[in-house]
């Protein structure tokens, strides 16, 4: 006799906090720190905004012998602020966000935000507090917590103070169990790694010993900000068709190709209905479901589309991943290469990699990879990772004539509108085939140049021997 | 200006599959199969039915060049089935099902086995069809779509049928696009491993090309049930305690205490109270909530409680994962150990672990892992998992007297009610200290019991030398 139950998604991260990677208290705070920076910087990056961002970690009980307390986390950014009525579902329920578009964005699920602050209910049983403007009138506080079962805010207090700067950005400030010792360096890595990659950034952190890291701007304009996309119809479904049959304002089927997706022009619509055997002339809302079916299904044999636009993504640059190399490890051999755009089931994406060699790049058998997706700097899960699957398998660096022992750095980065995270907790990237592949040719050309410059100097020495 | 949405859970798992496990044709059929086969087990245990489990695999469309084809997948059972009213949503909502309580049961998430309906959806356009019977006097059939928008199924069609010969069971009969070619071995080898730690049921598989594939029952007794149990206080949150004060008949906090949680009697509850400053008489329901934050943090003041209650775990036992071994391996050195119940966080889990060595077992540098969780075999996510951090960092298999190119397998298995799962696609287990340092110890046991018998092959050899 089996009893039923319907949870919330809410209720479904607090009992699985694992899957979203909030699985013990070092890595909780990693996750927390990450998941609001990564935040700020969206925010920063819709209006166009350099970021300044500020990240404040303090004790909040007596002095403890254990790893594992209480700590008071305050993230503050100078982005675009979140309208008042959206502030308590913002924060306060889980799968509800502005980043559903198509459109390279480092949030994705509607999920990070809100299960940090979960986190931190869940620990310390305390409310957490909100403070945001789009730079308007008034500044909005909130005091929330979060109705699990529900999946709602639950509004404590709201308080609203005239702007009297015209200052935009949000606050966000709770409390949460967390282990700062043995996450500490990982903290730190990211958030180093994360100015290195987003080098018009400014980000602060005062650490609950009362250390006062800078990773200071070094790029005084902003990159230009991804664009939002039509879909592609590669790769399209039914459920996507349905839903654009839904929201489109176009009456006949040839318009509604030709404006709800990416590189359909007027013959190419005319072709795919006449392989679906539908009349051009049909009303797009009046498909039966059988004609929908045929539609996609003529889409799929059809094949023979352009490439996807790539004008929506905003990838990191070369300059800036030379830079950011030659600023950590100063290596004697760097090549760095952006491929032109690509797309995995009809969804654009942009490989850039980097070949470092020498230089302060420690010694050891192994390669240090750095990877990046949509400049978030990945650092758990390596091994899960389609770039590790392309390095240890798909590129035979003895050929390339690098030795056992060696000092070499790979860096790795995917910029798209959606990236194919295996986790929640996006720490690792599927091994998508068009992914894989456009790494595997983005690495061998930098490994091609290593090969010229290592025999380079195979033969100087040989020189020298003589 | 963002503009926000709020998506429903089977709209996230649409739009980021790959957090499910259904990342491409050839992974997502084998986990339809596992979906279903797990939804079948577990619908037998809870009936204490002997299982019997028939899966049916054809192609669908004319004979095809490509990998990627659409077929028709059927599953069957002999379970205790579901009743008519709950059917639709059984199978067509997100976060809807019977395996929320406190219980060891495969299931655990409420998303496996509509998941793998919304996966056929989507790839074929088809409704699936549901037919199953409590062995009530009516056989339900339902023809079914999820509306993944609203996450609601979409009754398309429902019939009614007497149940003449008192038959139960569910039968799962859809289509879905999928790669049988590149997922055959991994499919064979999940049926095979979950035949050898059930011994009791039988499953049938018919493959594509018309082969049939039998594992017969072994035994003809099924294993004692997990039984529900109540949560141990160790570990417990405000979250969870304002539910179970929700929820309770108990008036008074003395027997609240006592009866909502194992393992408290009423000392232990009078003491715990008073560490709280709660008057015992105070009623359970009108605790404020400062009082029942400080109950929690008394109760993990406390620490004193007595271990989890065992009797909710039922694991595969040590006869069972011996016969298995040998009918696989037949290793010349077999050891099994059950390790006594333990518990992560207050949830009670018991590790079994094995090592063989010799026999048929391939020769090579790489430890053969077998790693099972709650009587399922995790054949993915390998490096990800827990067990293999045990094998691979904290054994030292050299001071085992275990050579370098060797013939060695591993089998790990682990129960609980609530097993820590890293992703959705249940492949890989977090390192839980609790669940690492038991697995540990039980591989060094087996260990031990190896370096005895390989000093017993080497000083047989140097006798034979003289
Ligand atoms: N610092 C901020 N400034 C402006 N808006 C914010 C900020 N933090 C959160 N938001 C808003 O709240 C929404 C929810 O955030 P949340 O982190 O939970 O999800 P997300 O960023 O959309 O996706 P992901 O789960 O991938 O992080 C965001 O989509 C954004 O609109
Ligand atoms: N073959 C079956 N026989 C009986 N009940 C079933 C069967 N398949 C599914 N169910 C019911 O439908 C519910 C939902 O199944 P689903 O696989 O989606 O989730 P789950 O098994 O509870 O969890 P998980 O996501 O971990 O698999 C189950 O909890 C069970 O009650
Ligand atoms: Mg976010
Ligand atoms: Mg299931």
């Amino acid at each position: 006799e089996q009893r039923f139950e319907q949870i919330s998604p809410a209720d479904f991260f607090y009992r699985n906090r694992d899957i979203a990677g909030f699985s013990n208290p070092s890595r909780s705070l990693y996750m927390s720190i990450r998941e609001l920076v990564e935040n700020s910087l969206d925010a920063c990056e819709i209006g166009r905004i350099l970021p300044n961002i500020w990240i404040e970690l303090t004790q909040v009980e007596e002095d403890s012998e254990k790893d594992v307390r209480t700590y008071r986390l305050v993230v503050k950014d100078n982005g675009v602020g979140v309208e008042a009525e959206h502030i308590p579902k913002a924060f306060g329920t889980i799968l509800y966000g502005s980043k559903y578009g198509f459109k390279q964005s480092r949030g994705t699920f509607g999920v990070g935000g809100t299960m940090a602050l979960l986190y931190g209910q869940i620990t310390t049983n305390n409310a957490f507090k909100i403070i945001s403007s789009t730079g308007k009138k008034e500044i909005h506080e909130y005091r929330l917590m979060i109705d699990i079962v529900e999946n709602k805010p639950k509004i404590l207090e709201h308080k609203t103070y005239p702007n009297e700067n015209g200052w935009h950005g949000t606050v966000v400030d709770y409390t949460l169990e967390a282990d700062y010792t043995n996450s500490k360096s990982k903290i730190i890595e990211y958030l180093s790694k994360t100015a290195v990659i987003n080098p018009h950034s400014n980000i602060v952190f005062i650490d609950p010993r009362g250390r006062l890291y800078v990773f200071a701007r070094v790029k005084e304009t902003t990159p230009e900000p991804p664009k939002e996309a039509k879909p592609h119809p590669l790769g399209v479904d039914v459920e996507t068709v349905n839903r654009l049959i839904a929201n489109t304002r176009s009456r006949d089927c040839v318009s509604f190709l030709m404006n709800e997706f990416q590189k359909v022009g007027r013959k190419t619509a005319l072709d795919v209905l006449k392989l679906a055997n539908i009349d051009p002339r049909t009303k797009v809302k009046e498909l039966t479901f059988e004609q929908v079916t045929a539609l996609v299904d003529a889409i799929k044999a059809y094949g023979r589309f352009r490439a996807p636009d790539t004008s929506s993504l905003s990838p990191v640059g070369v300059e800036f991943i030379e830079a950011g190399i030659r600023a950590v490890y100063d290596p004697e051999f760097l090549h760095v290469v952006q491929r032109p755009p690509a797309s995995y089931s009809g969804i654009p994406f942009i490989i850039e990699a980097a070949v470092a060699y020498g230089g302060n790049i420690p010694e050891g058998e192994d390669i240090h990879l750095l990877r990046f997706a949509n400049k978030i700097p990945l650092l758990y899960d390596e091994r899960a990772d389609v770039s590790w699957k392309v390095i240890s398998e798909k590129i035979d660096w003895n050929s390339y004539k690098v030795p056992k022992v060696k000092r070499l750095a790979v860096l790795t980065s995917i910029c798209s509108p959606k990236v194919p995270y295996k986790t929640v907790g996006k720490e690792a990237i599927s091994d998508r085939p068009e992914i894989e592949r456009e790494l595997t040719i983005a690495i061998r050309e930098c490994a091609r140049e290593l090969r010229l410059y290592l025999s380079r100097i195979e033969k100087g020495e040989a020189v020298k021997k003589r």
